[in-house]
């Protein structure tokens, strides 16, 4: 039996002490640590990688904290636009996904993607519609909404500004 | 963006990756997340990485690619090999960013170019891992 391992990741940038403040701070490692002994326990009971990194990603997805799923940033039009992505090393299948709105777990519909379709990578409508097809689940903008990530968008939205939702604004606005 | 990579009892590695991507985007841009090679590789007979950052950047340096050649082709260790990309390669190329590995072997690379990564991780009989900062 080989020894288990999982990590995870949950954005980077200008992550520094001074951006967050000690709640923060507590908020994000607790829901890291969340995510990644969830992951964790499914290998422990003989459960796959791919079902580990699925259920890892799908908690941080959950997690308005991180960039992905219900904390998505706001694009130029307001919107929220997901991609995700899965691959199993021991058959070199992989699913994708670019540009969908609306579907709640993205990396559940990359699994989806990579075992029931003849295709690698999906994007916008169409891979609404295959989500759809499958019946994974779907959720109305207002799941998306984040104070936070909102104020983020209105500092820049007139500009043609676009950012990493971790680093700090640099001070390029022009009149 | 975030995402995860695991080795199991049977020693297969997997990785996933999912992001909302860049605040105030436009135009449909996608960055390296969905892109197979450049933020989400898994072989087993190397290693499962995931990536997160500019993501431009990565999609030119073919990054999680990059990484499992060095590795399979010039018999790299994953840390060394993770280094050279994040730390070298990718630096050169101006990109902000990190990657998570591991391989069928349970070892497990956190490595990244920027102030900061949210990042755990748990190996079998270990105590958990959780960082932000370059700790």
């Amino acid at each position: 039996m080989h020894k288990t391992a999982i990590a995870i990741h949950g954005g980077a940038g200008t992550i520094t002490q001074a951006n967050l403040s000690p709640e923060q701070d507590k908020a994000y490692r607790a829901a890291l640590k969340k995510a990644v002994e969830a992951g964790h326990q499914v290998l422990e009971r003989g459960g796959s990688a791919l079902d580990a990194v699925e259920l890892a990603v799908v908690h941080l997805e959950d997690s308005p904290l991180f960039n992905a799923g219900r904390g998505s940033v706001f694009t130029k039009e307001g919107k929220h636009e997901m991609d995700a992505s899965i691959m199993c090393g021991k058959t070199l299948e992989a699913g994708a996904l670019a540009g969908v709105r609306s579907i709640k777990n993205p990396v559940k519909l990359a699994r989806a993607i990579m075992e029931h379709s003849d295709h690698v990578m999906l994007s916008g409508y169409g891979a609404e519609e295959f989500a759809l097809s499958y019946g994974l689940e779907f959720a109305p903008e207002a799941y998306f909404f984040d104070r936070y990530r909102y104020e983020q968008w209105s500092e820049v939205r007139d500009s043609d500004i676009f950012m990493l939702d971790h680093t700090a604004q640099r001070d390029e606005k022009f009149g | 963006t975030v995402g995860a990579v695991a080795v199991d009892q049977e020693g297969n590695v997997a990785s996933a990756t999912s992001t909302g991507g860049m605040t105030n985007k436009r135009y449909n841009r996608i960055g390296d997340t969905p892109i197979i090679g450049s933020g989400t590789y898994a072989n087993n007979h190397t290693c499962a990485i995931s990536c997160t950052g500019h993501g431009e950047f990565f999609i030119r340096a073919v990054v999680a690619y990059d990484v499992s050649c060095l590795m399979e082709y010039k018999g790299y260790t994953l840390q060394k090999a993770c280094e050279e990309v994040v730390l070298k390669k990718l630096v050169k190329f101006g990109g902000e960013g990190g990657l998570i590995a591991v391989t069928p072997s349970a070892e497990v690379a956190l490595v990244f170019n920027s102030e900061g990564m949210y990042r755990a991780s748990k190996s079998a009989g270990e105590e958990t891992l959780v960082a932000i900062y370059k700790e």
